[in-house]
C-alpha cells in the first residue's frame, strides 16, 4: 500500500489543487511498480494551506507562472517521493528506473516500460548484476506496445546492448562495474514514434519472498 | 560490427548522461514544511511493540483547500470509501476535492475487507480526531494501511488521538513519516520550494512538502 500526505503553503482552490494532484500523480505514483499488486488502500492526500500568501492574495489561477512554479514544485516532491518508494520495495538492493522512448502511444510507452519493470525475469537479472538484456527485449515484446524487433535498440546503465533488434557485444566488466550504482537505468527505444515515459522499480530478491511469506504472521 | 559498451567503440547511448536525467532535488523536510501545518507520530496500540509509531495526525492550522486521489481497486478499503465521499466524490474516480482539517493515518491494519463494521469504525475516527483537533467530523480525512480482513480496533484511536493531538508540532513531519511506515525500511519524505519574485507574489516563499510510505503491494493506479 502506498500512502502520500502533502501540503503547501501556496494558495490553491479545491477544483484546481485536484488537477494539479491528478497530473503530479499521474507521473510520480502511478509510475512506480514494486510487485504489479494494487493496493486496496493507496491514498494520496494534497492539501493547500495558503499561509505563505498576504491575507486577501488571489489564489494561484491555472494558466499563469504562478501555477506552473506550483505545479513543478509539486512534481518535483510527488517524483522524489516515488523514487524512495520504488527504491524501498520490499527487499530491494537496487533502484531500478525504466525509460522508454520512441513509442506510437503513450499508452504504449507505459505498456513497455511497465512490461520490463514487472518481469520477475528482469528483476532477478539486475539482483544478479547480470545485463540480461534478452529479457528487456522478452518484456516489451509481450508487451502489446506496437514496434517492429527491427526498430528496437536496449540500453543497461547508459550501454549499448541491442541495436536493431540484435545483439551488440559490449564489456562484462564494464557492465558488472555500473550495476554497483544504486540505481539502474535502463532505456529502451522502441522506434515506433514519438510518446515517452518511465517507470521506476526495484530488483528482485530473495528477501521480498521472505518478507511476503510472513507477512500475517 | 565492433561495438563495445564503450560508445566510441561504435554505438552512441540511446540517453547520453545530462543534469536533465537527475532526479528532482529535495530540500530538507517533509509534510509540515509547508506553513499552517502541524503534525506527529504516536504509539496508539495498533501494533504490539510500543517503541514502534503506529499513528499519524497531519493537521492544518485553519480549515483548507485539499484534494486527493485514491486507489481504483474495486475491492478498496473502508477509509477510501470514507475519505472519497468527505471530499464529495461518491463514486470511484469522481474528483476529490474540498475543504479539510486533518488526515489520519494509522499502520498495522488496513480495515480493509471489513464491511459495515469498518466503514463505521472509518467514520468514528473522524469524529474521535475532530473532537481532538476542534473541527467537524467531515474535515477528516483518514487511511489505514496493514494487514487486509481483520477488524480495525476503535480502542488505540479512543486514547491515542487525543494525546497525538496534545502533541501536534510543526517540527513533527518526521515521527509522523515513521508512524505511517509498515515493511518500509526507512521514512520518505521531500520538500521544494520556489520564490513568488517572479510570479507576482513578490517577497513570499512558498514550500510544497510531503510524506510517503509504501514498499510492497505496489503499482499505484490512483485516480
Amino acid at each position: 500500500t502506498m500512502i502520500a500526505v502533502v501540503t503547501t503553503d501556496a494558495p490553491v482552490l479545491p477544483h484546481d489543487l485536484h488537477k494539479a494532484l491528478a497530473r503530479a500523480a499521474g507521473a510520480s505514483f502511478n509510475k512506480v511498480t514494486v510487485d504489479s499488486d494494487t493496493s486496496t488502500n493507496d491514498s494520496c492526500f494534497l492539501l493547500a494551506s495558503g499561509a505563505a500568501a498576504p491575507a486577501g492574495a488571489e489564489p494561484f489561477a491555472p494558466g499563469t507562472p504562478a501555477f506552473a512554479a506550483f505545479e513543478q514544485a509539486l512534481g518535483d516532491v510527488c517524483q522524489n517521493l516515488a523514487r524512495q518508494m520504488a527504491a524501498d520495495g520490499e527487499g530491494a538492493t537496487r533502484l531500478v528506473t525504466v525509460n522508454v522512448t520512441g513509442a506510437a502511444t503513450p499508452a504504449d510507452a507505459d505498456a513497455a516500460a511497465r512490461a520490463v519493470a514487472n518481469s520477475p525475469l528482469v528483476k532477478t537479472a539486475v539482483y544478479g548484476h547480470d545485463a540480461n538484456w534478452g529479457r528487456v527485449a522478452m518484456a516489451i515484446g509481450k508487451s502489446g506496445a506496437a514496434f517492429r524487433q527491427q526498430d528496437a535498440a536496449i540500453d543497461i546503465m547508459g550501454m549499448p546492448v541491442c541495436r536493431g533488434g540484435l545483439t551488440v557485444p559490449f564489456d562484462e566488466d564494464e557492465a558488472l562495474r555500473r550495476f554497483e550504482n544504486p540505481e539502474i537505468v535502463i532505456d529502451v527505444d522502441l522506434g515506433a514514434g514519438d510518446a515517452a515515459t518511465t517507470v521506476w522499480t526495484c530488483d528482485f530478491s530473495h528477501d521480498y519472498v521472505t518478507i511476503n511469506g510472513d507477512y500475517r504472521s | 560490427v565492433q561495438a563495445s559498451g564503450d560508445p566510441a567503440a561504435g554505438f552512441a547511448p540511446l540517453r547520453p548522461p545530462s543534469s536533465a536525467d537527475a532526479p528532482p532535488a529535495s530540500e530538507p523536510g517533509g509534510v509540515t514544511r509547508a506553513r499552517g501545518f502541524r503534525a506527529v507520530g504516536v504509539h496508539a496500540g495498533f501494533r504490539k511493540d510500543p517503541s514502534r509509531l503506529d499513528l499519524a495526525l497531519v493537521v492544518a492550522d485553519e480549515p483548507c483547500a485539499c484534494a486527493a486521489v485514491f486507489t481504483r481497486n474495486v475491492f478498496c478499503a473502508a477509509p477510501v470509501t470514507v475519505s472519497r465521499a468527505q471530499l464529495g466524490a461518491d463514486q470511484p474516480g469522481e474528483p476529490a476535492y474540498g475543504t479539510a482539517r486533518a488526515v489520519v493515518v494509522n499502520s498495522g491494519n488496513a480495515n480493509a475487507a471489513t464491511g459495515e463494521r469498518g466503514l463505521e469504525t472509518a467514520r468514528a475516527t473522524t469524529r474521535i480526531v475532530g473532537d481532538a483537533v476542534g473541527c467537524p467530523a467531515d474535515e477528516v480525512l483518514v487511511a489505514s494501511t496493514g494487514v487486509i480482513g481483520e477488524h480495525l480496533p476503535l480502542e488505540p484511536f479512543e486514547t491515542g488521538v487525543p494525546a497525538a493531538a496534545a502533541a501536534l508540532s510543526p517540527d513533527g513531519g518526521a515521527d509522523a513519516a515513521r508512524a505511517i511506515m509498515t515493511t518500509d525500511t526507512l521514512p520518505k519524505e521531500a520538500a521544494a520550494s520556489f520564490d513568488g519574485a517572479d510570479i507576482g507574489y513578490a517577497g513570499c516563499t512558498f514550500f510544497v512538502g510531503g510524506m510517503a510510505k509504501g514498499s510492497g503491494m505496489i503499482m499505484p493506479n490512483m485516480a
